[in-house]
């Protein structure tokens, strides 16, 4: 899988 | 930010606060799903673990607690303050028939086997479905109040918002999450029954009730 991102979603 | 993002979140705001606002003033949780609402806290809480290790904005913050503080809050309502109106017959959704598979799914399909992101992955995967056991209990129950209603609308609004924001960064960020994005449909899917009753019912003055 590709790698985590910042989560700025809620 | 865009305006189907911040639409999105100031919907699923009003959703929340209804919630709250309906039992606190009726005193009462009749026909509300204590189980959807400890799998929303659930949601919140791992979800938002990343307030402790990341800053991203004010906005992002303060939106974070106030959804995890109003989901506590309206647990303790549910079963806490005004437990003698909580409908538990009628709210007999097994969650653990979503909890667990969802579980089982975060830590095979994430962006990363890392404890916050199978987490995260946890959260939006559940937050998906944990809506379940309330329309279980509509179904159950043949009805729901009006102002019900009008919660289960902007909770159901707020994701098919989030569908047009993904499009939106898709096509001027380059952003793209699949994973949201599959759980966010599978999200939506599931309100369209209650979106063509609320729309063919509840805004033309009726009550929502469903043929025996």
């Amino acid at each position: 899988d590709d790698d985590a991102v910042p989560k700025d979603e809620l | 930010m865009n305006v189907f993002r911040l639409t999105g979140d100031l919907s699923h705001l009003a959703a929340i606060i209804i919630l709250l606002l309906k039992i606190w003033k009726s005193r009462s949780c009749a026909g509300i799903s204590g189980k959807s609402q400890i799998l929303f806290a659930l949601v919140f809480t791992t979800r938002y673990l990343d307030l402790l290790t990341s800053f991203i904005s004010l906005y992002n913050t303060s939106m974070k607690i106030i959804y995890v503080g109003c989901a506590y809050a309206t647990v303790y309502l549910i079963y806490a303050k005004f437990r003698a109106t909580y409908d538990g017959n009628h709210d007999t959704f097994r969650v653990e028939f979503l909890v667990v598979p969802v579980g089982g799914l975060a830590f095979l399909v994430n962006h990363d086997f890392s404890p916050l992101e199978i987490l995260w992955t946890f959260s939006i995967y559940l937050e998906s479905v944990a809506i379940l056991p309330q329309l279980f209990m509509i179904s159950k129950t043949g009805e729901a109040e009006t102002i019900t209603t009008h919660y289960l609308f902007c909770l159901g609004v707020y994701r098919a918002l989030y569908l047009f924001n993904w499009i939106w960064r898709f096509y001027f960020e380059g952003f793209f999450d699949m994973i949201a994005i599959v759980a966010g449909v599978v999200q939506t899917i599931l309100y369209c029954d209650f979106f063509y009753l609320y729309i063919t019912k509840v805004l033309k003055g009726k009550k929502l009730s469903l043929p025996a």
